[in-house]
């Protein structure tokens, strides 16, 4: 759960 | 993580864009790619059968699981752009 957290946010890729 | 059945999504190649904005892949918070927004005049929104908040599992069968975003988004990138299918296949499943 802590490793979870720490997990950066993805970027947005438009298709 | 609770993802429902997975469903087939066939769209149509018919608008020069597909329309989706993807976010996620492999060591981010939304470890599967999942759909941000569908934009209006896109296959996506044309073919009207994909949703935001689906995460997208496979694209034409290859499976987008453990692949971080930029891999990902080029797997689809690819997928739309190939003359060899006027469709592109998603498989996707509803997140709870």
């Amino acid at each position: 759960r802590e490793k979870r957290l720490t997990l950066p946010p993805s970027e947005i890729t438009l298709l | 993580m609770g993802v429902m059945e997975p469903t087939l999504v066939r769209v149509p190649k018919c608008a020069s864009t597909l329309g989706i904005a993807v976010e996620g892949g492999a060591n981010t918070r939304q470890p599967l790619p999942r759909i941000a927004t569908i934009q209006k005049g896109g296959c996506a929104h044309i073919s009207g059968q994909l949703r935001v908040g689906q995460v997208i599992l496979e694209v034409n069968g290859v499976s987008l699981k453990g692949m971080e975003h930029r891999d990902a988004t080029r797997v689809i990138a690819e997928a739309f752009k190939t003359k060899d299918k006027d469709y592109v296949d998603f498989l996707i499943a509803e997140i709870n």
